[in-house]
């Protein structure tokens, strides 16, 4: 991260929006740009207050080309999406949106709430990161706004400014903050082992938990293995010591840190025929070096030995599964049990009974 | 004539680098500075610290790699301080 000191010398600041683009609904605006100083107040003592009439620290426009006594310009469509200057006074903390863009609240054209939160870490003293998953990354890069837009070195960067105590309201801020694990709906797109460890992905993070000792690490995915994306959708530790990630119709293999060169690589390749598009879950299980694969309410197997799926497949979850009756979201082997995940809920699974033991939530691993 | 649509190219992707070099590689006059300005850079200077900066392959010359990140959408701030 980069700083322009010096930061704010007060942590009531106070924002105009001075006018707004006819590509969205005021309210949308509103709503982004509330959400946008959010992301930063959740994470410093800092509270954002909106006026409405005179001067206030940021100020808020949309513009095209050269713009009044501004020092830059803007040059229509894409290329620069917007500007803003460091604390200060006169344009001091000022931030001009181009108006020649499209701006949305979804993922076409470009994002106002990720673009707003970016012109907002410079209207408080952060420069350009060349950290490219920073939201301070100088270049337009599209996240789910569902997702917690600041990395780690967003975090130290702003904090290395105006310190690390969030004013926590009350009630929880509105947006989005790293997920909970104890919230009671709390759920996972995938789950893996990693040699003692279990790993619990979503969205963009990943859980590590040590089970034996019952410690918890949150971290992003990118942290680990930079060139995976988010949103992994199945995961699961082969017999190699390596472990497979999918997402889509896609599979990187993992050793160490590291992605296997040639990867990554359709799933075809794994033998799935051409209309199989994702898969849901998969695990491999070390006693026999079969690993299955969960595809709505059906299963493939895989065997790991001779590296071909198996005949015979797919066959129908529930019936070789007696109590696994949903769509399987994540599945990992512990200690000879398989723990598969719905939602918020969790079923530990005995394969040499057949039979489902007992039924929890999904979070029983985070000692909520 | 016929003008070779390479040169128009080149011509092209001259004008981009030149364009974002003095739009975000430009050190911004301060204007509490006093004294002696500091030597202008070269364009090649600035394209190391632009390739530096994106993690490309530091070469000074505009390649294609390097033209692709300049094509971008970004934010207008400058990527090196006052």
């Amino acid at each position: 991260y980069g700083v322009t000191l010096p930061g704010w010398k007060k942590t009531n600041l106070t924002y105009r929006i001075v006018n707004h683009t006819p590509d969205m609904r005021e309210e949308d605006v509103d709503q982004a740009i509330q959400k946008a100083f959010e992301v930063w107040s959740t994470v410093t003592p800092l509270i954002f207050t909106r006026i409405y009439e005179g001067i206030a620290d940021v100020m808020i426009a949309f513009r095209t080309k050269a713009h009044g006594h501004c020092p830059r310009y803007f040059d229509g469509p894409l290329g620069v999406l917007a500007h803003a200057f460091p604390p200060g006074n006169g344009f001091g903390g000022d931030v001009h949106f181009d108006e020649d863009e499209d701006w949305t609240s979804g993922s076409a054209g470009f994002n106002l709430f990720l673009v707003a939160a970016h012109e907002f870490g410079h209207a408080l003293g952060l420069s350009h990161s060349n950290d490219q998953r920073a939201l301070m990354y100088p270049n337009y890069a599209y996240v789910s706004p569902s997702e917690f837009p600041l990395s780690p070195d967003d975090i130290r960067g702003i904090q290395s400014i105006y310190g690390s105590q969030p004013n926590v309201p009350d009630e929880k801020p509105s947006t989005p903050t790293s997920p909970k694990t104890c919230g009671s709906q709390m759920s996972f797109d995938a789950v893996t082992t990693l040699r003692r460890e279990v790993i619990f992905l979503k969205g963009r993070h990943l859980w590590r938990v040590y089970p034996d000792h019952s410690e918890v690490e949150l971290e992003l995915i990118s942290t680990f293995w930079p060139m995976l994306p988010s949103g992994i959708q199945a995961a699961y530790e082969n017999m190699k010591d390596q472990i497979l990630f999918f997402k889509g119709n896609k599979f990187w293999v993992i050793s160490g840190y590291q992605v296997l060169l040639g990867y990554p690589k359709s799933i075809n390749t794994l033998g799935f025929p051409k209309g199989v598009k994702k898969i849901d879950a998969a695990v491999c299980n070390k006693n026999t070096g079969k690993t299955d694969f969960f595809i709505g309410d059906k299963y493939w197997r895989y065997d790991e030995y001779k590296q071909s799926m198996e005949k015979g497949y797919p066959r129908q979850t529930a019936n070789d599964f007696p109590g696994i009756s949903q769509k399987v979201d994540a599945v990992f082997q512990q200690k000879g049990f398989f723990y598969f995940f719905h939602g918020p809920k969790q079923w530990e699974f005995d394969p040499t009974a057949n039979k489902v033991i007992r039924e929890i939530k999904s979070n029983s691993w985070f000692n909520c | 004539l016929p003008v070779h649509p390479e040169n128009d190219n080149h011509k092209e992707d001259a004008k981009l680098v030149q364009d974002y070099l003095n739009k975000f590689y430009a050190i911004e006059p301060d204007p509490n500075q006093l004294g002696w300005k500091a030597k202008a850079e070269s364009t090649a200077e600035k394209l190391q610290k632009m390739q530096q900066f994106f993690g490309l392959k530091v070469t000074g010359k505009p390649d294609s790699e390097t033209l692709e990140v300049m094509k971008k959408p970004r934010c207008g701030v400058p990527d090196v301080g006052l």
